[in-house]
């Protein structure tokens, strides 16, 4: 039997949201440390990885591993028929061939059940390098997401480069060029508004917008993204769930022929 | 030439 209470529902709304435009479908993996999701999107150019960790929900209950494999388009069809602020519940019986999503309102006048089929998915699991990375950006989740739509206009490219003075994002198209620079910028009132670096080496790494502004999809999920750059490695984007785990995406860099 | 790398040609399946 596996159960999952989250009083604060909204957050696995947030999550499929932050990982729907990229996958179709997934495995979560439910265990007793948690539940895990790992997979590529459809051309195998970035991966998605997240945790979220057992002790993070009001109720957990996993006797034994069960992995649910689920359309996430129709997963996100029943998400919303969950409110904001409704508490979100999520249940399967071991070797079982459904999954079911109970949505209570705080006051428990009103409590929905949906089921949904689940699927056998083929899911090639990828091991992740531990990687000592040249440069690690922290920074507000809300400025990258701007930055990656803004350059999106300009180019299909954006192009990072990390000092230890700040970190400049830029891009080239038809109709000419766009940068961005941001300085590092510890100082400030707010912990979520600091940019700040810490560089090993300088980097200068190549990516597609188009997964960039996919990953951006996550933005609601933390005040700040943390971005971990090394030369020809991918590219690593998380957001920390706060007390709960994290979401994070990892995207191949664009290489010379 | 600037392509597209693959992510599964940086991590190793598992």
């Amino acid at each position: 039997m596996f159960e999952a209470r989250l009083v604060q529902g909204a957050l696995l709304k947030k999550v499929l949201e932050s990982i729907k435009d990229l996958l179709n479908e997934a495995t979560w993996e439910c265990a007793a440390t948690g539940i895990s999701l790992q997979a590529m999107d459809s051309s195998h150019v970035s991966l998605v990885a997240l945790n979220l960790r057992s002790d993070g929900f009001d109720k957990y209950r996993c006797d034994r591993n069960v992995s649910l494999g689920m359309n996430l388009t129709n997963m996100a069809k029943i998400m919303k028929c969950a409110s904001n602020d409704d508490v979100i519940t999520i249940k399967a019986q071991d070797d079982a061939d459904t999954v079911t999503f109970v949505f209570e309102t705080p006051n428990q006048e009103k409590i929905s059940d949906y089921e949904m089929k689940l699927m056998n998915l083929d899911t090639e699991h990828l091991g992740i390098p531990d990687t000592d990375y040249s440069c690690i950006v922290k920074m507000p989740s809300v400025e990258f997401q701007r930055i990656c739509r803004d350059l999106s206009q300009i180019g299909d490219s954006v192009v990072i480069s990390c000092t230890k003075e700040g970190v400049k994002f830029s891009a080239a198209g038809d109709l000419g060029t766009g940068n961005v620079k941001l300085a590092q910028n510890a100082n400030v009132d707010k912990e979520e508004e600091a940019v700040v670096i810490e560089m090993q080496e300088p980097v200068s790494l190549t990516f597609a917008c188009r997964y960039l502004n996919s990953f951006t999809k996550a933005t609601p999920l933390a005040p700040q993204v943390q971005l971990s750059m090394s030369s020809d490695v991918p590219l690593v984007v998380e957001y920390k769930l706060e007390d709960m785990g994290y979401v994070r995406y990892y995207l191949a860099p664009k290489i010379e022929d | 030439m600037v392509g597209q790398g693959k992510i599964s040609e940086f991590f190793i399946r598992a």
